[in-house]
């Protein structure tokens, strides 16, 4: 069995979305991404931003956003550094 | 699809017909309220057209393969370009790659603005709205200083027209088949004739990778941890060598495959710590029409001594694909701001083998060399197609 340490990343996940998902129209495979920097570094933002700063938003906070890209959370893992949000669609 | 939340910055990664660039003001607008970054584009708080100022905005894409089917301002990479060039200052796009064949789309904004920022307003940390009617980027004046460049490197594979033999596994039909195979293996080495794909302990495996009691998990889940292990994605970074990493994945219904992993930093050479996050996402469309897969990483190459190129031989001999393009980011300082490493010449010789040795990899032939030289990142654009 293996013991994960104290700093392992814990996943979440949310139920109501991941159980009855179904792909069958999916098609097309190539992804938009997106990648917007707030800040040069996590050890570098600027005064005035919470402490954690994006990292502090509640993923609460993320779903209408997500709603509006058309996507929802199946899950989340939670780690020092970075949140991963695993989506629908 | 997958997002990635860090303290500075947000990566969305979202396929099929998503309105990605639709939620881009909600986004600006939350790290605004919700984070407190500073915002230049209206007058208060309060506005509910406040956005954020972002300093850097990296928006890129293959091409699609049913275009036609897009939504919104996805319908064409010049629809999606002017949706960008109407939010931002200072945006540029390209095309890397052949017209007539596979290709990638970048829209980049630039940080020479932070060279000109605007003056600070003495009442609240926006301005008018009359001064600016897109958003600056760039902008270091609430920061103070320069922009450092961090060791900031982002590898991307985009893999077509994927071997049907390895596709098969990213089918439910077929994972539920390795769950019982495993299930019941593991069954008879405790005298149990079950055949649920949920296990009944929580225990996870030596590599780390659970398979949680119903209750915890889903049968998506549960089977994309069946998945990642079958397919040898959890061997790409191995809890062997990242012993806190960690993988999400999940199997859709009746086919594909999303997984995304968090690999915590390791320590340098120094025995310091670095303070990033690290993280890999993987996406498949496994049916023979449309087949794709794509994995995307920021683990830096050379981190415990692996290559680039072999880790992407190691994912692409997950999925054989018939072609494939690889996309590297890498900042110009990343050689010179890498934690517990000394940007000496033997540094750089090193990085200059490990880029040549990205130019084989075995059962490939490299067609394509493009490069770019950007004002702070380097970007090399390869593509390749079986031998």
């Amino acid at each position: 069995t293996f013991s994960p340490s104290e700093g392992t990343p814990y996943l979440t996940i949310n139920h109501d979305v991941a159980a009855d998902l179904d792909s069958t129209n999916a098609f097309e495979g190539p992804e938009k991404l997106l990648e917007v920097w707030f800040a040069p570094s996590a050890k570098a933002l600027p005064a005035g931003v919470k402490e954690g700063g994006l990292k502090a938003v509640n993923p609460d906070s993320w779903t209408p956003m997500l709603d509006l890209v058309h996507c929802k959370v199946l899950s989340i893992i939670n780690s020092e550094n970075v949140d991963s949000y695993l989506l629908s669609e | 699809s997958s997002m990635f939340v860090f303290p500075h910055k947000i990566i969305l990664k979202t396929c099929g017909t998503t309105t990605l660039l639709l939620g881009l003001d909600l986004m600006l607008r939350i790290a605004a309220v919700e984070a407190g970054f500073p915002f230049h584009n209206v007058a208060s708080l309060e506005d509910p057209k406040v956005a954020a100022t972002p300093l850097r905005v990296f928006y890129s894409r293959k091409n699609f393969l049913f275009p036609q089917k897009q939504r919104g301002p996805h319908k064409s990479w010049r629809d999606e370009v002017t949706f960008l060039d109407n939010m931002f200052e200072n945006g540029s796009a390209y095309m890397v790659g052949k017209m007539n064949g596979d290709h990638w789309y970048l829209y980049i904004t630039s940080p020479t603005s932070s060279l000109t920022p605007p003056r600070t307003p003495t009442s609240s940390r926006g301005v008018s709205p009359s001064r600016r009617s897109k958003i600056p980027t760039g902008i270091v004046a609430p920061f103070g200083g320069v922009i450092e460049n961090n060791a900031d490197e982002t590898l991307e594979i985009l893999m077509t027209d994927l071997d049907p033999e390895n596709a098969k596994k990213f089918y439910l039909e077929e994972a539920t088949a390795i769950a019982k195979e495993k299930l019941f293996s593991k069954s008879e080495a405790n005298g149990d004739a079950s055949f649920d794909v949920f296990s009944s302990s929580g225990d996870c495996d030596a590599d780390g990778q659970a398979i949680l009691p119903e209750a915890l998990t889903t049968e998506g889940h549960a089977l994309g941890t069946v998945v990642s292990e079958a397919c040898g994605l959890s061997a790409v970074y191995p809890t062997s060598t990242y012993p806190d990493a960690r993988i999400d994945a999940y199997q859709f219904s009746p086919c594909g495959f999303s997984a995304n992993g968090v690999v915590p930093p390791v320590a340098g050479a120094d025995g310091t710590i670095p303070k990033s996050g690290h993280y890999f996402t993987v996406h498949v469309t496994p049916e023979p029409q449309c087949s794709f897969a794509s994995f995307e990483t920021n683990v830096p190459g050379g981190q415990n001594g692996r290559q680039t190129a072999e880790v992407i031989e190691q994912v692409v001999n997950i999925f054989r694909p018939g072609r494939f393009s690889v996309t590297l980011f890498e900042a110009k300082g990343a050689l010179a701001t890498t934690p517990g490493e000394d940007a000496d010449d033997s540094r750089r010789s090193w990085g200059a083998a490990a880029k040549q040795r990205m130019e084989r990899i075995n059962g490939y032939r490299r067609v394509d060399r493009i490069v770019h030289d950007f004002e702070d990142y380097d970007l090399v654009f390869r593509y390749y197609e079986r031998e």
